[in-house]
């Protein structure tokens, strides 16, 4: 086909390096649940203890919403959006039309996270990859625990960019953006984004 | 399923920051589609740690509108991201809609034409069908029958490197250029970014939505996605 370019979209769109915004550590492993042994599990943490966060999500208004929608969206409105730390991500499994026990099995992920922070309601969580099929709890527990009981917590490029991969379905490249910005003041703050996606993609988000 | 989440060293009241993440996505994530399906896991995240030592904003702050366009510019960025690697994606492209009686109704247009399977396989033999494309405009749903006026809608292709000319007119005030320079749609086309500018005069409202083109790859992808 003529419109077929081959184009190296990797090199074209991952950064490589970036600035990040203080206060805040992320990890990622392989736990198994993607079949080709790729990275499929990240947290975000908090560690900024100066004053609460303020967390704020936007969700898919599908009507039949995932399980880690439902849960994370609870959990915002318990809190309000303050005093939430982390944010936990498994992909190739979305834990999506699994009733009950898809709930349950969010719960559980987001209580072991709450566990190793020593609070609770203080994590949101997200899932992607195949719809209808439950969660692998197994290998998901065992990711979590040997994430906080290793420390595999950074701060730096690499963990970042870890992170970003570990989101990510049949995406082609991680989508990594940050950029330091100055207030009026002079002050200096960071963003920092991680995106996965590359089908099923039409979101109305509220 | 799209996900995605912001961190930010900023202070922010968590009331302003949902109302910013929520108008920063419905210019950005909320305006891009790859194959017009929506996910049962779509989620977008925010969260301000305040670790850098200044005063927490609020909607009331100075900074909120600064910040908040700050939110926006980001997100699209990402956004446009996700576009780019749409499953077998060979083309990003923006549809552009200007000059519409109100927002809304620009970004039904735009949708209607991002979301166009017919447009995006045209998009991806390079093929000028500018038919699709007023077709796509004349079926979406809009509420408020005004905003097109089928006598003073512009359609062009706009390129997107420094070539010239820049635009190539498809319909001018409702009228189809049947003489199409063909030789310089197909040069527009064979470009891997595309622009589709749409003017509909009937206002001063605009949007953005950010698109790809429809390939052979994206069936092989899906065609067997979960076993």
């Amino acid at each position: 086909q003529r419109a077929a370019a081959t184009v190296d979209k990797y090199a074209l769109y991952v950064p490589k390096s970036g600035v990040f915004p203080k206060g805040f550590k992320v990890a990622s492993t392989a736990t198994g649940v993607k079949k080709n042994g790729n990275l499929d599990l990240g947290i975000i943490l908090n560690t900024n203890k100066s004053r609460p966060s303020s967390a704020a999500a936007v969700f898919t208004t599908n009507k039949f919403k995932a399980a880690p929608v439902v849960l994370s969206k609870s959990v915002l409105d318990k809190t309000d959006g303050e005093g939430v730390d982390a944010i936990i991500v498994n992909s190739g499994c979305a834990n999506s039309v699994t009733g009950e026990v898809g709930l349950k099995d969010a719960q559980t992920i987001v209580g072991e996270v709450n566990d190793f922070l020593g609070k609770g309601d203080a994590t949101l969580t997200m899932s992607t990859g195949v719809i209808g099929q439950r969660l692998q709890m197994d290998k998901i527990s065992k990711g979590i625990k040997q994430m906080f009981q290793k420390d595999s917590f950074g701060s730096d490029f690499d963990s970042w960019l870890g992170l970003a991969k570990s989101i990510n379905t049949t995406d082609t490249f991680p989508k990594l953006v940050t950029s330091k910005f100055s207030l009026p003041n002079g002050t200096e703050y960071t963003l920092t984004g991680i995106a996965k996606g590359a089908g099923m993609i039409c979101p109305n988000m509220a | 399923t799209l996900l995605g989440f912001i961190v930010t060293d900023l202070p922010i009241k968590s009331t302003a920051l949902q109302s910013m993440l929520r108008s920063s996505v419905d210019r950005s994530f909320n305006c891009i589609s790859v194959d017009g399906d929506m996910s049962t896991n779509d989620t977008i995240c925010m969260i301000a740690n305040g670790a850098v030592n200044t005063s927490v904003i609020d909607e009331s702050s100075p900074e909120y509108a600064q910040v908040k366009s700050q939110v926006t510019e980001f997100a699209q960025q990402l956004a446009q991201l996700v576009v780019r690697d749409g499953e077998g994606a060979t083309k990003f492209v923006t549809v552009n809609v200007k000059n519409a009686l109100n927002f809304k109704d620009a970004k039904v247009i735009a949708e209607a034409i991002s979301n166009s399977m017919l447009v995006k396989t045209a998009l991806y033999g390079q093929d000028a069908n500018w038919g699709r494309i007023l077709c796509a405009i004349g079926y979406a749903k809009l509420g408020d029958l005004a905003s097109l006026d089928p006598t003073k809608i512009n359609v062009s292709f706009v390129a997107t490197d420094d070539s010239e000319p820049r635009e190539l007119k498809l319909i001018v005030n409702g009228t189809p250029q049947l003489d199409v320079d063909e030789a310089r749609a197909s040069e527009i086309l064979s470009l891997p970014d595309l622009e589709v500018l749409v003017n509909l005069g009937t206002g001063k409202e605009e949007c953005q939505f950010w698109t790809c083109d429809l390939s052979h790859e994206y069936v092989t992808i899906n065609g067997d996605y979960r076993s």
